[in-house]
């Protein structure tokens, strides 16, 4: 009985954390400087990239095979937009402007 | 390849400017 008791408690103490979860946006994809997990990744790509004239998207979206080549097209947007990268050889092909 | 320099110079100072 004394086990029954305590086990029927557990859940109510744990409903009491479930409550901060709230707070801030919330699980495992936090947006590190402004910048949603899609954009940082796509931006985390682009600075790694070696080639000279930059990474292309398709080069993107073979990397980043669970993302949808419209949401890479405007990570891109807004990254360039931002000045976090640039356009190179054609609008297919970016470079990161922090790489040098 | 002069048009790729000045996206980047561009790229920078709105870089900067967001920095700011």
């Amino acid at each position: 009985r004394k086990n029954l008791m305590s086990a029927s408690k557990a859940p109510q103490s744990f409903g009491t954390g479930t409550g901060n979860v709230g707070g801030y946006g919330g699980g495992g994809s936090l947006p590190m400087n402004g910048l949603t997990a899609h954009q940082a990744q796509v931006l985390n790509l682009i600075k790694n990239c070696p080639v000279p004239e930059g990474m292309s998207l398709q080069e993107l979206k073979v990397q980043l095979h669970n993302v949808s080549m419209s949401t890479i097209k405007q990570a891109v947007e807004f990254l360039s937009s931002e000045g976090h990268i640039y356009s190179t050889v054609d609008d297919d092909h970016y470079k990161s402007t922090d790489a040098e | 390849l002069e048009r790729i320099r000045r996206n980047k110079e561009a790229a920078r100072q709105r870089l900067a400017e967001r920095n700011v």
